[in-house]
Order: C-alpha cells, then structure tokens, then sequence
C-alpha cells in the first residue's frame, strides 16, 4: 500500500 | 485520483496534442525549441522508470507510454525529419540546457526522498521538469512574435502543473500522511516560471492582438 501511494502521480 | 490531477493530466496532454499539431500540420517546428523537448524526453524516461515493474493502473501505464512516446517522436521529427528539421531555429536556440541536467542530477543526489536508483532518478525527473520550459522561454523571447498554436502548448503546459498543485493542497488535507516536499516546491517554481509568459498571455488575449514578448 505504501508503495502503491507513493508514485501513483505522472 | 482527483478532479484537479485529472484536469491537469488532461491538460499536459492537450498541451502535446498541441504541439504534435501544429508540427504535423505546418510541417514546420518554428519557435519549438529543440532544448526543451529534448529535457521533457529525459524527464519522462527518468520519472517513469517504474513504467514495467509498478503496476498502479491502466489509467497510469497508458498515460507513462503516451509521454514518452510523444516526447521521443517530437524530438525525433525536429532532428531527423527530413520537412520539419529545416524549420528549426538552430541559431536562437543556444540555451545551454546540458547545464540544466548536471545541476538537477547534483541536486538529485543531494535532496531525494531515499538514496536509490529509482528515487534520485525521481527527483531528479521532477527538477529538471521544473526548469526544462527555460530554452523554451527564452527562444520565444528571441524570435519576437509567436504562432498560435505554440503559445496555446506553452499555456497549456504552464496550466498543468498549476493544476496539480491544487491537487496536492487537495490530497494535503484529505489523506493522514501525504506530505510531497519534492513534487510541490518544484511545482511552484516550475509554475512560477510561466509567470511573465502568463501575463503576455493574458494581455494578447485581452487586446485581441499577437503574442509578444519582451526581448
């Protein structure tokens, strides 16, 4: 989930 | 996903539809500044680096391939196209933009989110996006008036990220732990660079007339 949050912007 | 990200990736994109327009329908790159272009095709293959190993959605994938696929077939037209190559201003556009690269690269390497290949690669996509419209600015200030349909991409690339903005203040106050320093201070530069193209903007819209920047 972390990862899944964190670069989920272009 | 938010309705401001979503207006502000609906907005790059349209900034690139833009200018794929205007080279395919004058077959001509006049005022595109081959810099710039180059810088984006580097930040997109820089940030999207997780394009094949972090799934996050058909919707994030898709878009990833649009950009680096349009940033490379710009780039690509305005040096190898045997119509629109002859149309480039080599001579106006002398920004030293390699200069650009190393400066973003040590900043990278000094301020990242964690000292990974992946993440400095991140960081350093993000600064460089910050200042890669700055050959782009300043060629516009040399060749004196501007097409339209440049102006319209150098608007619509400026408003994108104003967008976001909007968007990260949004996800600030509805998500507990979303703090993106990075993202946001060179948002607000990048942004903040568009300032005076904005203004002329606005002025030639007012009055009607053609854009034109002060030299």
């Amino acid at each position: 989930a972390q990862s899944k949050a964190r670069k989920d912007e272009l | 996903m938010n309705v401001f990200r979503f207006a502000g990736d609906m907005t790059h994109l349209i900034s690139i539809l833009v200018l794929l327009l205007k080279i395919y329908t004058t077959k001509s790159c006049s005022g595109i500044s081959l810099k710039t272009q180059e810088l984006y095709a580097v930040v997109f293959v820089t940030r999207y680096l997780d394009l094949v190993t972090d799934f996050i959605s058909v919707y994030n994938t898709v878009m990833k391939v649009v950009f680096i696929s349009s940033s490379l077939a710009i780039v690509w037209c305005i040096r190898r196209h045997k119509v629109v190559r002859r149309s480039y201003d080599k001579e106006l556009d002398t920004f030293r933009h390699w200069l650009l690269v190393g400066a973003c690269a040590v900043l990278a390497l000094v301020v990242h989110e964690k000292f990974s290949f992946q993440e400095v690669c991140w960081a350093f996509s993000i600064y460089l996006e910050a200042v890669a419209i700055l050959p782009q600015l300043v060629l516009l200030q040399r060749s004196g008036n501007v097409d339209n349909l440049t102006g319209q991409y150098v608007f619509f690339l400026g408003a994108y990220r104003a967008f976001y903005i909007l968007n990260w203040i949004y996800r600030y106050y509805s998500e507990q732990h979303f703090t993106r320093w990075i993202s946001c201070v060179s948002g607000i530069v990048q942004t903040a660079l568009y300032a005076d193209f904005f203004y002329y903007y606005f002025i030639s819209w007012k009055n009607n007339s053609k854009l034109q920047l002060p030299a």
